[in-house]
């Protein structure tokens, strides 16, 4: 319960969004009370919610102080699901000070933690400010990553982010595993990355792998979770059972 | 001859990288002369190029005048492609100052500019320092995209940074089109993109898209261009045809 989780690797495009969108929806139909927090200035989870990136949006006014949280955090179309929107200040938030931006970020999501089971936070394809910042007022870190050569690369990149972060400001975040995204079977590599995850990494792996499947663009065109458009697609059903295991473990 | 083409985009994982590699050893066999130079700290073009990605590397040592650019390039197995390899110091390059980067980068590929007709800069994805560098020494700049509705969100992202920079820095910058990758003619998306980009946008697409082909993982797994790996494949038979289509155009 009251759990901040990040959803974090700086390789781009390997599923960071989707997962933050579709694992909250799934998470809010049980029902536990989610919160997706876009600390992306792309502002991906924004639109994949169903809103407008704004140019004053929510995370930067919350974070400075101009507005209460409770004043940022809109409702979405996903039952269970609540938003702060990105926007394009959010960069200048890690202009002013890692410290500060951490200080500030963390003292809003205090405000309103005990309203939320999770709260989960979408990062930028970057091992930089907004990154760290996410980290830092994380419990834990979910490490989503496709199965292809560039992403097993970056996975040392992130853990580099994480252990820092762990050093500077958070020594208690914990890594909460990876999971394997856009997952093709038949492509050469997809067996060997669990293998090298858990072997030269020893990172954990979570069993449930999220096919690659179409069904996830249609979702985010509408602005809508993959179990809102197709309940019974692959990418639908392979979400809800990674919640269902990561629920059992933790 | 002697241009310099940005391959941009603040969009994660559109295939950034795959189209310098490839573009840079389809041209080398035509044979023109091309220098990948790696301004992702990722690293993913250097190791896609076949070599590492070392602590020191050489687009920082080049830049901060540590090293003359000739020491810093490094030869590839493709032919008539060199490599100014990535390395974790570029941060540190973006953090002197935007103007004291670019610069320096500026000089740098001055000095070598003659020996090569065309450098290719590979950017990370982000709107950040690093980008802005690449994009005000660069001649042009190439927008790679997928035909995903993320995708399609961030090319206002990009257009924007762009155009901050020819105002501060380079107003004669010029936007060489956008290239569709993993494309997958039987995705709802795949058709409505380059209708938005050319309509929206008023983007040029160039009209030879990279369908999606796991001949890219195992060509990145070995360290190769995709025209070495399998010369025949979907993959590398349409970068073939970009790059005719690109010189044909420009
Ligand atoms: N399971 C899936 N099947 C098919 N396509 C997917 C799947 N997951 C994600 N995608 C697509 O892959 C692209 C990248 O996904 P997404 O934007 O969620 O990644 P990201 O890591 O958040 O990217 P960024 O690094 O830019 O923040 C998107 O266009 C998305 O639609
Ligand atoms: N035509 C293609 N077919 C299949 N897979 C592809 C294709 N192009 C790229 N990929 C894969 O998609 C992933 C993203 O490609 P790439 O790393 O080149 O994108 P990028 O934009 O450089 O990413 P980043 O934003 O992290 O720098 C890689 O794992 C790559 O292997
Ligand atoms: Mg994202
Ligand atoms: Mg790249």
């Amino acid at each position: 319960k009251n759990q901040i989780l990040a959803i974090a690797n700086q390789k781009g495009g390997v599923g960071k969004t989707t997962t933050a969108i579709n694992l909250a929806s799934v998470l809010g139909l049980i029902p536990l009370r989610c919160l997706v927090v876009d600390v992306d200035p792309q502002g991906n989870a924004t639109t994949g919610l169903g809103h407008v990136v704004a140019g004053e949006g929510g995370t930067f006014r919350m974070a400075t102080g101009i507005e209460e949280p409770q004043q940022v955090i809109t409702k979405t179309r996903e039952a269970g699901v609540d938003l702060v929107s990105a926007c394009s200040f959010l960069e200048r938030l890690a202009e002013q000070g890692e410290a500060s931006g951490i200080r500030a970020l963390r003292s809003c999501l205090e405000q309103v933690e005990t309203y939320y089971d999770l709260i989960l936070l979408d990062c930028p394809p970057s091992a930089g400010g907004l990154t760290r910042m996410a980290l830092a007022v994380a419990d834990g870190v979910l490490i989503p990553t496709q199965s292809e050569p560039y992403a097993l690369e970056g996975v040392q990149g992130i853990l580099q982010v994480i252990s820092n972060v762990q050093r500077d400001h958070k020594p208690e975040l914990r890594v909460a595993g990876t999971v394997l995204t856009m997952f093709e079977p038949e492509q050469p590599f997809a067996w060997e990355m669990a293998s090298h995850l858990r072997h030269r990494y020893g990172l954990k792996v979570w069993d449930t792998v999220i096919p690659r499947d179409s069904v996830v663009a249609k979702a985010a065109a509408l602005g809508r979770s993959v179990i809102k458009t197709e309940p019974c697609s692959r990418a639908a059903l392979s979400y809800i059972e990674l919640a269902r295991e990561i629920l059992d473990h933790e």
